[in-house]
């Protein structure tokens, strides 16, 4: 466990605990975006199936639960939840993600590391967080709105993925024979997708002026 | 060999 892995598991953490909380506490869900959260609990669900077949460490374990926890506690929240589901911006979230759900299991079942269930499913598992932040950024283009349960979620969850390259290049260094194609490949894409809003959010921090995404 | 690493990371 080198130190940008842990620091990114940790601001991953962050970001997802982070808006739980938050939704809990103001009993609002107002800029998030649903579909992207579903993305995500589907996302740890296809890819911790061997939560209790294949044991790597505690701290592995752990943060498996923590991750499948939150996200689905928030799923919960927001469409459950009597006070927080009014909140929901339904006319807004539209993004229909089934069109991104269908292609990312298509092509784990055409490029995956061995073909069989397990191995197909964390690959799909791979695809499908390279893109499940697509909803919440169309959301937050619509909405024009960046207030900032959204913009420090979507923030960190470019910190976490920026991490988990430094990562990937050290464990690339020290370890013979680290090669992970689908996961880097995958990772850098989904990476790319957030450079674009780091741009705006930066440049509006910077100015101290209201974040606004180009329509 | 490199395909079969375990999957340690999250």
């Amino acid at each position: 466990m080198n130190l940008f892995r842990l620091a990114g598991d940790m601001t991953h953490l962050v970001s997802v605990v982070v808006l739980l909380l938050k939704i809990h506490t103001i009993k609002s869900c107002a800029g998030v975006s649903l579909k992207t959260q579903e993305l995500y609990a589907l996302v740890f669900a296809a890819r911790y199936l061997d939560l209790f077949v294949h044991f790597v460490s505690l701290y592995n374990t752990v943060m498996k639960l923590v991750f499948l926890a939150s996200s689905f506690s928030i799923v919960w929240y927001m469409r459950k939840h009597k006070i927080v589901r009014r909140t929901y911006d339904r006319e807004h979230d539209t993004f229909r993600h089934h069109f991104i759900v269908l292609p990312c299991l298509v092509l784990a079942l055409l490029i995956n590391e061995r073909f069989t269930f397990r191995e197909v499913m964390w690959a799909f598992s791979i695809y499908l967080e390279a893109v499940a932040i697509l909803p919440q950024l169309v959301l937050l283009q619509r909405t024009r709105n960046i207030d900032n349960l959204t913009g420090q979620y979507v923030f960190f969850l470019g910190a976490y993925r920026v991490l988990y390259i430094l990562n990937w290049i050290y464990r690339y260094f020290t370890e013979p024979h680290f090669v992970h194609w689908i996961s880097w490949i995958a990772g850098i894409v989904q990476t790319v997708l957030y450079a674009d809003f780091f741009y705006y959010y930066i440049i509006s921090w910077k100015n101290n002026v209201k974040l606004e995404l180009p329509a | 060999g490199c395909l079969d690493a375990p999957k340690d990371e999250l």
